[in-house]
């Protein structure tokens, strides 16, 4: 199982529809300082529930939806993640699964609707299935920029605990 | 409970010292405060870079104290590997000879799981087998390019 | 206290956006929370690097923190310089285009005081006029090399 | 006013003595992780009174004095700082100003002590020599590693004391 495509939609700075295709393998993502880079990862963090806006540099969901200057900006922000399911780890049939989360302000409130293959689904249902398949938001699969050494100066204690939640 | 415990910990551990040799050159373990009873204490982390004394964990250097986690993060890895892996700069506190080494590990792993690693150095770039370019347009606008053979 | 406050706070400002400017092409400065009664506020910093648009500081990327963190280090040192200046892997987040621009800065400003900057990029190090090697040996014992010229 | 001098005697991993010359230019100090570079920073920090023990990466003073593998480790850690006084920035007829401070163990306690051109001298009259002449713990002449980000990370009244300190 791996990630076939992420797909971006007013999400921090990728302002337009923006589809990134990517391979089974050893991918490096690089370009200019603020280039965005690391809104590529909080992308992935937003669509798997991985982490609190804070973790993606926000104060609330809202500052996640692209903010330029000229004038009207959207009111909705969307990631879509395509998963090659092609040795069904994850326990449904189809060979692609898509995970999806949109943000959308009414007003000056908020909500966001999570999807799995199309089909509305709940946050607990998301979190279900994606730790079936070794997406956790503890998991030591996503590493922060700035993070590398936080294991190192951790306490024991939560040291520990990695292992606890992989046995 | 403690069972299961003791059989993650044991082939984690088996893995880092394996994996921090080979990237550092030195010896290393995961050692458990009170072995009898795993549950009530912490873990911590013995690491001896070659040629030196072991010293605390907080005395490391900038590159020992990310070579020493990367060696755990990949020991967890070999154990109980996730379908994808997301590193941003993770060799920002590295030298020259440790960005390859880290980037070489990571292609050889990259045979069994989908690496995407931010990087703003070369010798982890060369490594990788694809290259995504990021870039930001007028107007506050990123974009990429496609996905480019290294 | 507010006048001897508000002569430096105008002074360092002043200074901020020339070097702001100079090292991303963008506009910033810095602000006071309360401009009535200064030492009751805080101060924040607005910064705009070049094509974009206004943002939070906690929404920056590492790089342009990077950047803006130093251009205020820089703006004190014009206006209240120290005898010496030892800055420890500051480019660490910086892209190489960027490390170029701060290692000419530094170069400017060395003709009036002392840098020592620990460094493991290419071009901070190019730019410096004297490099200090330093190697361990063994037994876990550093030395240095003399002062070469870069 | 610059430094033309640093001599470390078995701090951290400088375990015989060392002497680094320096000059009153842009000196870039590079190596291979885990070499020292770092540990010449605390060595400033030390000498000059700059920060705690903490920021030195030790638990406590002693963790400062150079221990090896091969038994017997010495019992103290100097480090002596050179200054160029040529111009009279600090406030004595010398032209080269030399400030030096000892970490001495005795059998568990420990005590250091500070010497200002070769005469002992208190903490308090070193504070006050060093900041007559612009070098003040809460200078922002000296950047730790990893800590370059901290002044924007930090909350905006903490960083308006900044200039209260420079005012
Ligand atoms: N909601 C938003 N709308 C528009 N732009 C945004 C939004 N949120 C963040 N940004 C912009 O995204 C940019 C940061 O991008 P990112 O952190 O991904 O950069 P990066 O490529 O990782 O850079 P670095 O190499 O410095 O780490 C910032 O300039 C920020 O202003
Ligand atoms: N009291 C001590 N005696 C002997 N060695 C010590 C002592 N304290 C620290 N060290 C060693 O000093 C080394 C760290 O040095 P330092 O942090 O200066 O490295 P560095 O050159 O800055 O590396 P990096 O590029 O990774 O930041 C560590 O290996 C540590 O074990
Ligand atoms: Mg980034
Ligand atoms: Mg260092």
């Amino acid at each position: 199982m791996h990630i076939k495509e992420i797909e971006l939609r007013n999400f921090k700075s990728f302002g337009r529809k923006v589809s990134i295709p990517l391979e089974n393998d050893f991918i490096a993502i690089t370009g200019p300082n603020g280039s965005g880079k690391s809104n590529i990862i909080d992308a992935l963090l937003f669509a798997l529930c991985l982490s609190s806006s804070r973790v993606m540099r926000a104060e609330r969901l809202p500052d996640l939806i692209y903010k330029g200057e000229n004038g009207k900006n959207p009111d909705f922000a969307q990631v879509t993640v395509r998963f090659d399911n092609s040795c069904h780890t994850m326990p449904v049939e189809e060979d692609v699964v898509e995970i999806s989360r949109k943000v959308k302000l009414t007003k000056d409130r908020y909500h966001s609707v999570y999807s799995f293959n199309g089909d509305t689904c709940s946050l607990s249902e998301l979190h279900d299935i994606l730790s079936r398949s070794g997406i956790t938001p503890e998991g030591y699969n996503v590493v922060m920029q700035g993070d590398v050494t936080r294991i190192i100066e951790m306490n024991p204690t939560d040291r520990r605990k990695i292992i606890d939640e992989i046995a | 409970k403690k069972e299961a415990f003791m059989t993650s910990f044991n082939a984690i551990n088996e893995n880092f010292k394996d994996i921090f040799n080979q990237l550092s050159g030195g010896e290393g373990g995961l050692i458990l405060e009170d072995e009898e009873d795993p549950l009530g204490g912490g873990m911590t982390i013995r690491a001896r870079p070659a040629r030196k004394s072991f010293h605390r964990l907080e005395a490391m250097s900038g590159g020992e104290k990310s070579l020493t986690a990367l060696a755990f993060i990949f020991a967890i890895q070999r154990f109980r590997p996730a379908p994808f892996y997301a590193l941003d700069e993770i060799d920002m506190f590295l030298d020259g000879a440790n960005v390859e080494k880290v980037a070489k590990l990571i292609n050889d792993v990259s045979q069994v799981a989908q690496f995407m690693v931010v990087s703003l150095r070369k010798p982890m770039i060369q490594e990788a087998r694809y290259i995504l370019g990021v870039t930001m347009q007028e107007n506050n606008i990123s974009s990429v390019t496609g996905l480019c053979l290294s």
